[in-house]
Parts: C-alpha cells; structure tokens; sequence
C-alpha cells in the first residue's frame, strides 16, 4: 500500500 | 444507461506554449494527458455498479491490473471514426508519421490494428463503456481478496452486456461472444502501450508524473 500511496488516496477519497 | 451517464467529459490535451514543437514535445503532451486521463479512469471506476463495494485492497489490485486497457479503450472509441490517426483527444491527434517519429511505431501499429477490429464490428458507445468496465473487474490480478466478490462484479457487467446485445442485435447471438473475444488483443495492446512507456521512462528523455510511473511500477 506504501508503494502506491497516490492511488490509494485517490480511491479513499470520496469524490 | 448508468455506464453511458457516468461517462467522464473528454479531457483536452494541454501543451506546454513555452515548449518549441518537436517529438520530445508530442511525448511530453501524451504523458501528460494520459496521467489526466488515468485520474479520470480512476475516478470513473467508483461509479461502476459494484466496484465502491469491493475492498479496498480489491479495488487497487483491479485499477493496477486493468488502468491501461481501459486507457487503450478510451483512445480506441475517440479513433473509431478515423482512418488513418490515433485520437488521444480533441485536440491531440496523431498519424503514423508522427507517432513514428516519436518512437511510438509498435504502438501504433497495434492500436491501428485494435482499433480496425472495433471499426469493422461498429462497436457502439454502449458496448465502449461496458467493455472498459469490464476490463477492470477482467483484470487478472493475482493478488485479491475477495474473488467471489469480483466475480459477482463481472456477472453483473456479463449479465447487462448480454442484455444490451439481445435487445440490440437480436439477428447475432454471438455479438456478445465476440466482443469477450475481443479482450485477448485489447490486453496484448494494453501490454505493448506499458512496454513503451516504461521503454520512455528508461530512456528519461520524457518527464512522467507520479501517479502515471506509480501505476506503471504495479506492471
């Protein structure tokens, strides 16, 4: 998960 | 119809103005408009009927496997009334010549002969957007949680495709048989567009934002 950091925030966020 | 809803607005390539034009240039404006696109593609994916649904860990092994064949479908349902031109966007079109020039010459050759097959079918708009979500919950990745949850995700797009089909094209029942067979040369594609851009990162002539290389790592 640390390595894909920005898509696992993309996909945490709502929007 | 939620798929055909949910369809992003297209996005607009965007040139840098301070940059003379070159091949250096048409690369640098790809990259940048595929790592646009790839946000849209995983925004997108949450409006899927199902995919919010999936676990988190799920949803990511989904988008790492299956981000470039949906990207390559977008490309392919811009480029289905072209003949000769690659339509990465509105604004952003290019021929052999310039995709040559660019070293972007196998990928041309493969999207044209992707692209060729969709022409020859008329794949319609509803049958692009069924197909890009399917590519997604298709997406082979090894490392998932839930598979039964995901195969219940392809039953529902398998079951809506087939649906759309009997109603559409009731004179060929293997219209849907032959779009799933489609899907073996949308992931070779999809698979030759990976080889070239991490050939392009390799190379370092191009600058590739975060997400773009984090997502083509997960290849």
């Amino acid at each position: 998960k640390e390595k894909h950091k920005i898509l696992h925030r993309l996909l945490q966020n709502s929007s | 119809s939620h798929l055909l809803m949910m369809e992003p607005t297209p996005v607009c390539a965007m040139p840098d103005p301070t940059t003379p034009d070159s091949d250096i240039k048409t690369l640098m404006t790809l990259c940048d408009l595929l790592n646009r696109e790839l946000l849209v593609v995983i925004g997108w994916a949450k409006h899927i009927p199902g995919f919010s649904a999936l676990s988190l860990v799920d949803q990511m092994a989904l988008l790492q496997s299956g981000w470039m064949e949906a990207l390559i479908l977008v490309v392919v349902s811009r480029s289905l009334s072209f003949t000769e031109e690659l339509v990465f966007a509105g604004n952003f079109r290019l021929d052999r010549a310039q995709c040559r020039a660019a070293g972007l010459q196998d990928l041309y050759t493969a999207l044209k002969h992707l692209i060729s097959k969709y022409q020859q079918m008329h794949l319609s708009p509803e049958e692009v957007v069924t197909l890009k979500a399917m590519v997604l919950a298709n997406s082979d990745s090894g490392s998932v949680e839930n598979p039964e949850a995901i195969q219940q995700f392809q039953d529902v797009l398998h079951e809506a495709l087939q649906d759309f089909e009997t109603g559409r094209h009731p004179g060929d029942p293997h219209r849907t048989g032959k779009l799933l067979m489609t899907l073996p040369l949308l992931r070779q594609t999809a698979n030759r567009a990976v080889d070239t851009f991490c050939r392009l990162q390799l190379e370092g002539r191009v600058p590739m934002h975060k997400l773009f290389l984090e997502m083509l790592e997960a290849k």
